[in-house]
């Protein structure tokens, strides 16, 4: 039952947006953080056959059913995260980098990842000085259900609180920063382990960067819910 | 005979030399003069790593010592002491590809550090500055009609590569965090300076041969409702046609459960 096909015309020499009508699943494997249940993943595969040509393009990924919330604790200022609905308890490591030659092998990778999963962890803070980490890292946090807070390149010992002080607005390009940022985004956004996007290390980005990256990184209407009176749970859409 | 639709990797059998030691350009690497693999790489030339840094292919042929044991790092030579020059590289590989008509081809980088530009056969492509974002350059009209393609590029390091101070630091002198690259690179209280910063090909380098139309970056969201026991997968995504003739598509979405041993349920 999810085998879905639509017809679409494209234009010559252009590009469109598409979004697919949703696929509805009664009760699909969850995905879950290690020690709190299976890390279900789907195969997701998209293709397009263009008449007269045949199988024209295609693109699958593992996709894990999750929700993942976090929000801030009024009495204790700290963050609180919940997966599924359910309250977590955060067991968080902190990652840099797998190598400093960045020899980033999937069985490095494999390597790495189990064993943080093996230590009990369930969640990777990517330090802002550090990478954007790699597919391959995602995908193995995927599989071995580790949680990933990924921070982009602001860290406060060089962006303005460090000694001496310096770069107290970033990086020169403000622009290329925000390209990289969003088209970072476009390349990790469909883990199912990709738990929370930070600014920075100890920083706040330069304002209109950070303010961009709220804007861009905003949850979609349809996903934000709100409590009612009656502390039913409601989406705005 | 058309090639098959999909991607390929391009991770094996590039070759890297540093760029003062060169004195052939871009176009003639990729044309008249391109450096022969076999037997060997004739000097300045080396097998490289890719994907991987300046650092991790001089590595690899023994031009350097092993920087993560004892202060073999202290025996490499920084860029701030020898220049961005001394660490800008070029990487040559060759790949076979004759795409037939209304078969379009693109070369994909998913990382360099940090600025580079691209000849293939004879064309240039300056890719523009940033570690963290991908590149794709269209090489459909520029491959070679025999198949055999000949691929160069130049990888210049950070603009801003600093200096370490002699009492170390945090990100050294934080240069490094006026681009947009990784700043652990200058050193910090746990890690030494990496002397070349990272610079090179870093991630993976793909040729993607697709119809006339192909899928550009799918965003899957789900969402839940009932206590979870309803969920819809939502799929947006860039559907492009490269060709000049409107193009009548079908697009199919198919969800397959998890592999359980090589039982695959649709």
């Amino acid at each position: 039952e999810h085998l879905q096909s639509y017809a679409i015309t494209v234009p010559p020499q252009s590009d469109i947006e598409y979004t697919i009508p949703s696929l509805f699943f009664y009760k699909p494997n969850l995905w879950w953080p290690n020690g709190m249940g299976k890390q279900s993943l789907y195969n997701v595969e998209i293709s397009v056959d263009v008449k007269g040509f045949g199988e024209s393009d295609s693109w699958s990924h593992y996709f894990g059913f999750r929700k993942i919330e976090s929000t801030i604790d009024d009495s204790t200022g700290g963050r609180i995260f919940k997966v599924n609905g359910e309250p977590i308890f955060i067991r968080g490591g902190n990652w840099i980098l797998s190598d400093g030659l960045l020899r980033l092998t999937k069985k490095r990778y494999m390597t790495d990842i189990k064993f943080h999963a093996d230590m009990n962890f369930n969640m990777l803070r990517c330090w802002g000085g550090g990478l954007a980490e790699r597919p391959d890292f995602y995908h193995f946090c995927d599989v071995y259900g580790l949680m990933v807070w990924q921070e982009f390149w602001i860290t406060g010992d060089v962006d303005g609180r460090g000694d001496p002080i310096s770069n107290l607005n970033g990086p020169l390009d403000h622009d290329l920063f925000l390209l990289c940022a969003r088209d970072t985004v476009k390349l990790l956004r469909n883990h199912a382990s990709l738990a929370l996007w930070v600014g920075g290390n100890e920083q706040v980005p330069p304002v209109d960067i950070n303010k961009a990256l709220k804007n861009d990184l905003k949850l979609h209407p349809m996903f934000v819910s709100y409590q009612t009176s009656k502390n039913e749970e409601r989406y705005l859409s | 005979m058309a090639v098959a639709v999909g991607k390929r990797v391009l991770d094996t059998g590039w070759l890297a030399a540093r760029s003062t030691e060169v004195a052939l350009t871009g176009v003639q690497l990729t044309t008249t003069h391109p450096p022969a693999a076999d037997p060997a790489p004739p000097a300045p030339w080396m097998s490289a790593a890719v994907p991987g840094t300046v650092l991790g292919t001089l590595l690899k042929n023994n031009l350097i010592p092993d920087p993560f044991y004892g202060l073999n790092n202290q025996a490499i030579v920084d860029i701030a002491d020898a220049g961005r020059d001394y660490y800008t590289f070029w990487f040559f590989t060759t790949f076979q590809c004759a795409p037939s008509a209304n078969q379009h081809v693109t070369l994909n980088f998913r990382g360099i550090n940090y600025s580079a530009e691209v000849y293939l056969n004879g064309h240039e492509e300056v890719l523009p500055k940033g570690m963290f974002r991908r590149h794709t350059i269209d090489i459909t009209d520029i491959l070679h009609p025999d198949g055999n393609n000949q691929l160069a590029v130049l990888v210049h390091p950070p603009d801003h590569p600093g200096k370490i101070p002699p009492q170390g630091g945090q990100g050294g002198d934080h240069e490094i965090g006026k681009d947009v690259a990784t700043q652990y690179v200058e050193g910090w209280d746990w890690m030494c300076p990496i002397r070349d910063r990272n610079t090179g090909i870093w991630d993976e380098v793909l040729i993607s041969i697709s119809g006339p139309v192909n899928i550009i970056d799918p965003h899957l969201v789900s969402t839940f409702h009932d206590d979870f026991k309803r969920s819809y997968l939502h799929c947006t995504l860039q559907l492009e046609n490269k060709s000049s003739w409107i193009a009548d598509c079908t697009l199919k979405i198919q969800v397959s459960t998890e592999l359980e041993g090589n039982v695959c349920l649709v």
